[in-house]
C-alpha cells in the first residue's frame, strides 16, 4: 500500500457524500456506491452517509466525458475509467462514456468493455480515503483492471494501509470481505 | 452508459463495440532501443501522464530513447512484470488494461514496487554525462 503524499487523511469519522444533480443517477447506481463505501467502513471506524446537500458534502460523486474541467480529461470508452483526489478534497470522477455494469456477474457478459462499477468505486473510495496505488496485483489499489473483470474484496494489503491511516473499525473480526457478503445476503446482524 | 445487470445492454451495442484508445500501442511490441518507430512519442506521454517521465520534459519525438527504457524498467517493476526495460508482449498487454487515472507516481515518488528501498532496480536507472 502506499500514502499520498503528507498521508492527508479526514480528521473527522462521520463523512458525507453526494451525487452530481446533473447526473440524475438511479437508485441502482446509487446502491453500488453505498456497498462501497460499506467495503471500507467494515475494516475502518469511519461512516458514511449520502446527503443531497451539493454544498456541505464531503464527497462528491460525479460521471463526467472528456474533459471536466479538472484538467484531467476522460479519453471514452475503457482507457482511463475513473479518478479521485486525496484527503480532504472529496473529489470522485468517473468516465461517462464507459459501459458500467452494476449487478451480475460481469466475467460472463459478452460485452467486451463492460466495467463492474463497483469494482472501480471500491477503489476510487481508497483515494478519497488517502490511499495510493499498490503493486500488490490482489488488492483494490492496484491500477489497473481489466474489463469485464469483478474486484470488490479488500485485500490484506488494503486493509493494513488504510488502518494504518484511520486505525482499526472496534467491530473488524479480520474478514471484511465475510462482513459485506453476510450483508448482502440479509444473513448479517443488522445492526449497521 | 448503466447497465443494471447483464441482460440489459442492447444487441446493437455488442455489435458494434468500440476499441480502446490504448489498442494502438500494441503495434508497438518488439520496438528495439535506440531505433525510431511511429508512435514511441505517443507512448511517451502515456508514461508521462501515469508519472513514470517527469513532466519537466516534452516535444516528445518517436525514438526510443533512455526516457522510455527508464519509465518501461519503472513500469515493470511497479507491476510485478519482467523488468528488461523492452516492450515485450507481456508489458504491452498489460500498457492497454483500463486503469485508474491517477497517477502512479506524484512528483518522482511512490510507495509501489520502484519507490521501496532495497529494490533491484536501483543498477538499472540510466546514467547522464555532460554533451
Amino acid at each position: 500500500y502506499s500514502f499520498f503524499t503528507g498521508q492527508p487523511r479526514w480528521r473527522k469519522q462521520a463523512l458525507t457524500y453526494v451525487f452530481s444533480p446533473e447526473n440524475q443517477l438511479s437508485d441502482e447506481v446509487k446502491a453500488v456506491f453505498s456497498r462501497a463505501f460499506d467495503r471500507w467502513s467494515t475494516v475502518i471506524p469511519l461512516n458514511f452517509s449520502q446527503t443531497d446537500s451539493v454544498y456541505t458534502a464531503d464527497i462528491r460523486i460525479a460521471f463526467f466525458s472528456g474533459d471536466h474541467g479538472d484538467g484531467e480529461p476522460f479519453d471514452g470508452v475503457l482507457g482511463t475509467l475513473a479518478h479521485a483526489f486525496s484527503p480532504q478534497n472529496g473529489r470522485l470522477h468517473l468516465d461517462d462514456d464507459e459501459h458500467w455494469v452494476m449487478t451480475g456477474d460481469v466475467r460472463t457478459s459478452k460485452l467486451t468493455s463492460a466495467v463492474d462499477l463497483e469494482s472501480v468505486a471500491v477503489h476510487e473510495i481508497g483515494h478519497l480515503l488517502g490511499l495510493g496505488h499498490s503493486s500488490v496485483e490482489e488488492s483494490i489499489m492496484y491500477p489497473s483492471i481489466s474489463s469485464r473483470t469483478r474486484k470488490v474484496e479488500l485485500a490484506t494489503d488494503d486493509i493494513e494501509g488504510i488502518q494504518t491511516l484511520y486505525g482499526s473499525n472496534p467491530n473488524f473480526n479480520g474478514s471484511s470481505a465475510q462482513s459485506v457478503q453476510e450483508r448482502e445476503t440479509g444473513s448479517g446482524s443488522g445492526s449497521g | 452508459h448503466f447497465f443494471p445487470n447483464l441482460t440489459s445492454i442492447p444487441e446493437e451495442l455488442l455489435k458494434n463495440a468500440t476499441g480502446n484508445p490504448w489498442d494502438f500501442f500494441q503495434q508497438l511490441a518488439g520496438c528495439h532501443a535506440g531505433e525510431k518507430y511511429d508512435g514511441l512519442a505517443k507512448l511517451k506521454h502515456y508514461f508521462q501522464y501515469f508519472g513514470y517521465i517527469p513532466n519537466s520534459l516534452s516535444n516528445f519525438t518517436d525514438d526510443f530513447d533512455d526516457y522510455l527504457e527508464s519509465a518501461l524498467r519503472t513500469y515493470q517493476q511497479n507491476f510485478n512484470l519482467n523488468v528488461t526495460g523492452e516492450l515485450d508482449d507481456q508489458t504491452v498487454n498489460h500498457v492497454v488494461r483500463p486503469r485508474c487515472g491517477n497517477p502512479d507516481i506524484i512528483n518522482g515518488s511512490t510507495s509501489m514496487n520502484s519507490g521501496k528501498t532495497n529494490n533491484t532496480s536501483s543498477s538499472h536507472h540510466f546514467h547522464t554525462v555532460s554533451h
